[in-house]
């Protein structure tokens, strides 16, 4: 089954 | 002082309807640019990013930057109230811990005030880098709605393709599967009938139809959607606001381990 990524794998804190 | 007047007040009742679902705690920032919102779901899976700019208000007073905490379900029980038509204004004094919604009927016969709490909401804002997107497809927003919902019936998560033939949607589940493609087509009676592609390199990416589905809460603000797709990265599905900003759902691809 794919694995769901997270979002603060891509995007970084400001 | 935050003053914000809306006469085209049904796009805020639109706008919450739109997000509530995918998120329940937010800020809203208010700066001279406009009011805005950056907030994940509670999985981290899936970002939205709202943008109504200051222009596009009838009176638009912010008097300094300013973050207010909402919880959306409590937004939107307050702006059921307001009717479609209504003029919104958003009142905050400095330092308050109340935000006022003031709806206005059309002809000034009726006008209400509701008093909302804020609270406080950690939340740090994530940097979202300009992208070179692999594809970029504009489509009926209502069209993308019933391809969501349709594959959802058959299975959990949706690849969408881009090649020279089209974009191309599809599923399988335990009952069988689905694929969906769209070729471009600008042969239509209205621009935003049509569909286009823009396609740089084939793009094939894997994602939760649970969260597209929760995106098209946003369809009756805009009659298109654009999705635009890399390689690596989420998912960028944007719906505009009339001519005065956008919402941007983000979603993180599923990667085969």
């Amino acid at each position: 089954k794919p694995r769901q990524q997270v979002i603060s794998r891509f995007f970084a804190p400001k | 002082m935050l003053e914000l007047r809306l006469v085209q007040g049904s796009l805020l009742k639109k706008v919450l309807e739109a997000i509530k679902e995918l998120v329940t705690d937010a800020n809203f920032d208010c700066s001279a640019t406009g009011f805005s919102l950056q907030a994940m779901d509670s999985s981290h899976v899936a970002l939205v990013a709202l943008l109504l700019r200051s222009e596009g208000f009838e009176h638009y007073r912010c008097d300094r930057n300013l973050s207010m905490g909402m919880n959306l379900n409590n937004v939107s029980k307050m702006l059921r109230c307001a009717g479609n038509d209504d003029i919104i204004t958003l009142k905050a004094d400095d330092g308050s811990d109340t935000v006022t919604f003031m709806f206005e009927s059309p002809n000034q016969d009726k006008i209400a005030d509701f008093e909302m709490k804020l609270m406080d909401i950690d939340s740090e804002h994530l940097g979202i880098p300009e992208a070179e997107y692999h594809a970029i497809v504009k489509m009926p927003s209502a069209e993308f709605a019933r391809i969501c919902k349709d594959l959802s019936s058959i299975g959990d998560t949706v690849v969408i393709s881009v090649t020279k033939e089209g974009v191309k949607f599809s599923t399988r589940g335990d009952i069988g599967n689905a694929n969906i493609v769209c070729r471009q087509n600008t042969t239509v009676d209205k621009p935003e009938e049509a569909t286009i592609i823009e396609m740089q390199e084939p793009v094939s990416l894997t994602f939760a139809l649970r969260y597209m589905n929760s995106f098209t809460k946003a369809t009756p603000l805009s009659n298109t959607v654009t999705i635009s797709l890399s390689s690596e990265l989420p998912v960028v599905v944007e719906y505009k606001v009339a001519d005065m900003g956008y919402i941007r759902f983000y979603l993180a691809p599923k990667i085969e381990d």
